[in-house]
């Protein structure tokens, strides 16, 4: 464990926590993407198949339940508690977020370190946490302004995989024959697809306006 | 023998 993976970790639950604040206590999921929810679900569920097989540590396997727990609320939340599922805007949240996975589970099936199921499974999850922001990027396109704590979830989002690129750099360097290339690029283009939200989101905090994406 | 490289990254 590094300070940076440490840092990209508890951003990450800096995110979650985020949204899980905003649905549970002002009842409130407007702006948010139920399809990128969906697709973090299946990103967690997937990546951490190993969960009971293979033990890493106590903050590791904590972490991953951390991590799935929240996935699965959040979707329930703005699926099934009627008072959060009436905050959200279904006509404008219609990213084909099913057709995101084909291509990340064909891809998969190509490029992976090891032809074996969980290694699939765990590189799928890799390719699809990349895009699953698309369907909540489009949703930010489409409604005008967005709330403070929608903006800070994205920004966290976006950031703990900045922070996991400096932990990659420096465990290149630290660690021998610690090359992945499929985990490096795939974060590499999950962090990138933030840029042009991040330049919006400093402007907006650089000038103290409200968040905007242009239309 | 390499022991089995399980992911430790979240």
């Amino acid at each position: 464990m590094n300070i940076f993976r440490l840092a990209g970790d508890m951003t990450h639950l800096a995110s979650v926590l985020v949204l899980l604040l905003k649905i549970h206590t002002i009842k409130s999921c407007a702006g948010v993407s139920l399809k990128t929810q969906e697709l973090y679900v299946i990103v967690f569920a997937t990546r951490y198949l190993d969960i009971f097989t293979s033990f890493v540590s106590i903050y590791n396997s904590l972490m991953k339940l951390i991590f799935l727990g929240s996935s699965f609320s959040i979707v329930w939340y703005m699926r099934y508690h009627k008072a959060v599922h009436r905050t959200y805007d279904r006509e404008q949240d219609t990213f084909r977020h099913w057709f995101l996975m084909l291509p990340c589970i064909l891809l998969a099936l190509l490029i992976h370190e090891k032809f074996t199921f969980f290694e699939v499974m765990w590189t799928f999850s890799l390719y699809l946490e990349a895009v699953a922001i698309l369907p909540q990027l489009v949703l930010l396109q489409r409604t005008r302004n967005i709330d403070n704590l929608t903006g800070q979830y994205i920004f966290l989002l976006g950031g703990y995989r900045g922070f996991y690129i400096l932990n990659w750099i420096y465990r290149y360097f630290t660690e021998p024959h610690y090359v992945h290339w499929i985990t490096w690029i795939s974060g590499l283009v999950q962090t990138l697809l933030y840029a042009d939200f991040f330049y919006y989101y400093f402007l907006s905090w650089k000038n103290n306006k409200k968040l905007q994406l242009p239309a | 023998a390499n022991e089995e490289e399980s992911h430790d990254e979240l």
